[in-house]
């Protein structure tokens, strides 16, 4: 069986698709089989990983509306252990799909489900939306990984994230868990990212990891050569970073 | 009549609510009635001038449902010049509705042009996603400003964009036009930063705004001060690019 991480946050920019690649990429680096899936109509997941835009290729949605089984949609990336199901601009669809309540929110976990067991860790990339798709991730995930800047608007949606996770729970996934607030594009040169930061501390605890992802422009070119930070640069902060926050996550596993 | 600017990217993180509400100020210093719009259920734009969360004042939300004349909800800011129709939470509820076709993307244009005769400028901040409340945005606008980051996944988003406005323009609103394309968090020191700049503008043309904005900590500083960057800190090179950003506006509008 495996864990299914959804990196989620509706506010905008913060990393989430970063974060997702490359705690992925970093996960299947330490031998530990990966699945990404790409839950965003954008797609900046695919293509940051050189799979661009194909309406030809086997894709989630179709899988969601049972058109295909799942398998069909898992392709192998450049880097061993890391799998891909990639998403479509048609993902949009799901908001507006007026399925039967409770169907409409599970459609994710089922098609996870019948793929659980070839991953160690299934990680989900979400829209910047607390929308339906964003819904469908939390349902089907063990834990959410809340990628946060240091600033002042990430900190306003903090309580509208944590209402969600309390409906979640109560209607559909009771074990719900945080696997922690990760700190991205962190300058701690700025008094206002310290200030925030401490913020964040008070309140998560604990659930702050300890790793922090600095700012590091190796991590926003990478995706246009459509590579991990590993395969790009793996000499960088950035890449240092995600790979300390792999051990923390397989650590974190490992203690549960 | 006044003209509407939807400020509009469905990429997260770009810059959005902050030209909304420093382009909508450095408008109002220049003795240019303006209103600002907060059409995202995160209410940035909102909290970014001091109108924190308070579900007993009057929103964007009520307006639209005809609970109350839009003019309830226009509220004086601490700059003159400047008025704001604060958002709410239950934004978010318009994805949701089920009116019929052509109602649901036609609310925020009947809303606003209750309003158009009192300011020369309207502007709208909208949610970072391609959804209902966006599409309002677009119906009810003269013109989009997209605010672009200069890096890769924003590119990859354009095309997105560019096909919504024109089903926009043939299904709503025909003469819906590009007010420009608005370089934010520019650093021209990194290549990312140049070759994109360049790719984005062999696109665009003339429709760049000359003016860019420059990443510069002062404006991520502003809105936790409920402030405009031109009331936080006037000589910062935040305040002038937006000055300049307003004056661009101004000629451009003269020049119409
Ligand atoms: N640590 C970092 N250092 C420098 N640039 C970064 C870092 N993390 C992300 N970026 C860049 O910042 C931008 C926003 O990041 P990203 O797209 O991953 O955020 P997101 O939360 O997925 O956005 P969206 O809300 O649109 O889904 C991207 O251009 C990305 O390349
Ligand atoms: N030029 C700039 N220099 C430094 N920081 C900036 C600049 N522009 C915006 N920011 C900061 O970057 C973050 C993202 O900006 P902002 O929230 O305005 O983007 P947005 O497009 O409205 O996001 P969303 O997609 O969530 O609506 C904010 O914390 C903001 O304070
Ligand atoms: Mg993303
Ligand atoms: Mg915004």
């Amino acid at each position: 069986p495996s864990r299914i991480l959804a990196i989620t946050n509706q506010k905008g920019g913060v990393g989430k698709t970063t974060t997702a690649i490359n705690l992925a990429a970093s996960l299947a680096a330490a031998e530990v089989p990966t699945l990404l899936v790409d839950c965003d109509p954008q797609c900046n997941a695919s293509s940051g990983l050189g799979f661009g835009r194909d309406p030809a290729r086997a894709n989630l949605y179709a899988a969601l509306r049972e058109e295909i089984p799942a398998r069909a949609a898992v392709f192998p990336t450049e880097l061993e252990g890391l799998s891909l199901l990639p998403g479509t601009r048609d993902l949009v669809g799901v908001n507006f799909d007026l399925q039967a309540e409770g169907e409409r929110e599970t459609q994710l976990r089922r098609v996870l489900d019948t793929l659980r067991d070839d991953f160690a860790f299934i990680i989900v990339d979400c829209p910047p939306a607390l929308d339906l798709l964003t819904l469908n991730a939390l349902v089907a995930a063990d834990a959410l990984l809340v990628p946060m800047q240091c600033e002042y608007f990430a900190l306003e949606g903090v309580s509208q994230l944590m209402e969600t996770l309390e409906s979640v729970r109560a209607a559909w996934n009771p074990t719900l868990e945080i696997e922690g607030v990760l700190f991205t594009q962190y300058d701690e040169r700025t008094n206002l990212g310290r200030q925030v930061a401490e913020n964040l501390r008070a309140h998560f605890g604990e659930r702050v990891f300890k790793t922090t992802i600095p700012r590091n422009v190796r991590l926003a070119e990478a995706p246009s050569h459509g590579k991990p930070i590993l395969l790009y640069d793996l000499r960088s902060r950035g890449a240092e970073a995600y790979l300390q926050l792999a051990k923390e996550v397989i650590a974190h596993e490992q203690s549960r």
